[in-house]
């Protein structure tokens, strides 16, 4: 299982080094193991450098580049073992209209062979969906699902970015 | 095995039955703060044999059977049946004839907890090993709930080897 | 202390339940001590009942539910002791339209009598700004202010939600 | 007493010199991710007094002095100050005769500190002090940075206390 954990770990690393520059078009980062000598109970640790910054631990940086690094890590593991179907509840909430047009489009991407279910109040990752379900509480306490056409979004509590500078 | 169709009834804020179909690419779930949306990825890991009632937010296991609103009274039994597609025959030889294979799980206010599989009553155990041998069970890192990623970045570097771990 | 530490919870429970039904249009919500005998190391509980539903400890609530009720916790503090200035970093992230609706109305009211400085990806609280500061990075790795005209802040990283159901 | 004005220089991503002016009423801050909203919240908390490098992100205070980029080399010193409008006269009496009431604390790689009160050396107790009078010191509730209300939430109990605590 040692080497078991070496492999995946290492094949994760490539993987996420080639993500990470997509999801945040430019940059790199990379994944460090706190004690290679110890592949029982060794750690890891990020260090990233988005596009045009200093290469460091993630600690400095901002609550959406940290998402969108994490992210990255996600789905550099999803794609070396993937799963039938992944599940992302609101990870697009820290993220602005940039990075969650680049976050949608690897969903897309991914979709093609795996399910992907995606919670979201925002505007645009529900225009990148297939179907939409809209779940409601006309009665206090009780939840309904509600199918909700991708034109009637409006009605479903979305939060739509505007274009970034 | 991609999932099919999923169906809730008496778990956390679903007292009425619902069923959602799953299609593949990518389905969006939306609706205002409260209305149940984060609760639909608690009953697929409740389902899928979670086991610790705080991950999905509860003081006990208790918690997941709907407890009553202004307008209803609390029920007595929670239920998640989830439905896969084996159109591709890719389940385990024991389920070669399914067209369909129904996982479900249900949880009485007694305590009493049962699981089904294609709705034969069955272990914990087996609905675990069917998980595992078709690879839909690496929930570590398929499965991404709210709040979730916060964990991964303010955790130790050692509480995250648990990603590789279920990859590896 | 005791006694100030009393009298401060006890101001204060009685403005957060003045402000819980206001922020979430309805329902109830109390601090509770974890223990009235020991005023030095009590904790605070937070019980809270969204309207129609059931009055509970917070866990149980959703993503959003959770953040308005630590918002009315604050803002409550906020009242019996204002400070001259209160600064929120995308406190509206879990939102949805109609919460951030009635947010923003207690932010307008409160900045009355101190300043707001809000950070934020969403539009409508853009619009509720007196002044808007953009900070751009047009140089990799180098924050500079621009000023922003309210009818400008499409090109702002802005996120807008639509109306909800 | 009201905030007038910050000027930031070499305080993290703010190598050049940046004023923001703040009105009354409510200032909205907008841009990108990563662009520098949250690193102006830890310039105010830093030149308030702020001693925990962590709670700045930081693994020490030293990361807050700018550390470079693909086309600027690192700075030798970060600078914050704070410019308090004293028009209502409601500062501390060793104050009355200013309009205006400058914090400024600033911090060089080699380690070295100053605060400064009007441009004048003084001790880190003066501004705390300043602070403590005016009620502008309460951050404990009045700064809600990034990840605050989490925090809040999945506090133990006992850990909520410092909310009621400052404002007692
Ligand atoms: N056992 C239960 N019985 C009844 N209601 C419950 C139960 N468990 C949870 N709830 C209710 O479900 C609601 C939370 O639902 P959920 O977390 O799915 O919301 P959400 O749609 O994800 O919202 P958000 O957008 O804020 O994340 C809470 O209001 C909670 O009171
Ligand atoms: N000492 C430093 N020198 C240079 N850059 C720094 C320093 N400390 C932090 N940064 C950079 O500042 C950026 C973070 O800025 P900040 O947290 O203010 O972003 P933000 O505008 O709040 O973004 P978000 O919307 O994602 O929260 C990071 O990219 C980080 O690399
Ligand atoms: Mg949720
Ligand atoms: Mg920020």
């Amino acid at each position: 299982t040692r080497k078991r954990f070496k492999e995946t770990f290492e094949q994760v690393n490539i993987k996420f080094q080639q993500i990470f520059p997509r999801l945040f078009h430019g940059g790199r980062a990379e994944l460090q193991l706190t004690d290679s000598d110890d592949l029982l109970e060794t750690g890891i640790d990020i260090i990233a450098q988005p596009p045009g910054k200093k290469l460091q631990g993630i600690n400095l940086l901002s609550g959406g580049e940290k998402a969108l690094t994490a992210v990255a890590l996600i789905f550099a593991i999803f794609q070396i073992k993937p799963s039938p179907f992944c599940l992302l509840d609101e990870v697009d909430a820290p993220l602005d209209e940039a990075n969650i047009g680049r976050f949608n489009e690897m969903v897309r991407e991914m979709s093609e062979i795996s399910q992907f279910i995606i919670i979201t109040h925002n505007k645009r990752t529900m225009e990148m969906a297939d179907t939409l379900y809209g779940v409601t509480m006309q009665e206090p306490g009780v939840s309904r699902l509600v199918s909700v056409k991708i034109n009637e979004f409006q009605e479903s509590g979305a939060r739509r970015p505007a274009p970034v500078a | 095995m991609k999932i099919k169709r999923l169906e809730i009834i008496g778990f956390k804020s679903f007292v009425d039955k619902v069923v959602l179909d799953f299609q593949q690419g990518v389905t969006g779930v939306v609706g205002p703060n409260g209305c149940g949306k984060s609760n639909i990825v608690d009953a697929i890991r409740w389902v899928m044999g979670e086991q610790n009632a705080r991950s999905l937010r509860g003081k006990s296991m208790e918690d997941v059977i709907f407890g009553g609103s202004e307008t209803r009274k609390p029920h007595g039994m929670a239920e998640v049946s989830l439905i896969f597609d084996n159109e591709d025959g890719l389940a385990p030889p024991a389920f070669a004839e399914y067209a369909e294979i129904m996982v479900t799980r249900r949880l009485y206010r007694s305590g009493e907890s049962d699981y089904l599989l294609n709705k034969t009553p069955c272990r914990l155990l087996d609905i675990a090993e069917l998980f595992m041998d078709t690879g839909v069970g690496r929930r570590a890192y398929s499965i991404i709930e709210q709040g979730k990623i916060g964990f991964i970045l303010n955790a130790k570097p050692e509480d995250r080897r648990f990603l590789i771990e279920e990859a590896a």
